[in-house]
């Protein structure tokens, strides 16, 4: 045996409100990579994404407004998020995101 | 052709 256990990734719903013109994140990742399930990799000051203080450089995104992205390739969950920004009917985005591995 | 590489793809919003 080996070390304290390591404590199961917790899934965390962050609401980014669109107060900026840009959401100013940047991931990598998505089906049939390394990285299956996108991960955020820039956080950009003066974006809507900064200014909300909860997404992290690191985390791994699960679902954008409770749309799952597991088995989407890369264009595809990159295509849900910038249309999650960019539609009038919500002011918001919702992000459920993972901390992965500690 | 070899297979694309995806694990390079960035998008930035």
């Amino acid at each position: 045996l080996t070390g304290s256990p390591v404590p199961a990734p917790t899934a965390t719903l962050v609401r980014v409100v669109k107060n900026t013109n840009t959401l100013g994140i940047a991931i990598e990742g998505g089906a049939n990579t390394r990285q299956p399930l996108p991960r955020i990799v820039t956080i950009q000051k003066g974006g809507s994404a900064h200014n909300c203080d909860q997404l992290k450089v690191g985390q791994v995104i699960l679902e954008v407004n409770g749309i799952s992205l597991r088995g989407r390739e890369h264009k595809e969950a990159a295509r849900i998020i910038a249309e999650a920004f960019k539609t009038k009917d919500k002011d918001h985005i919702d992000f459920l995101v993972v901390e992965p591995g500690l | 052709s070899p297979p694309k590489d995806y694990e390079d793809e960035v998008t930035f919003f």
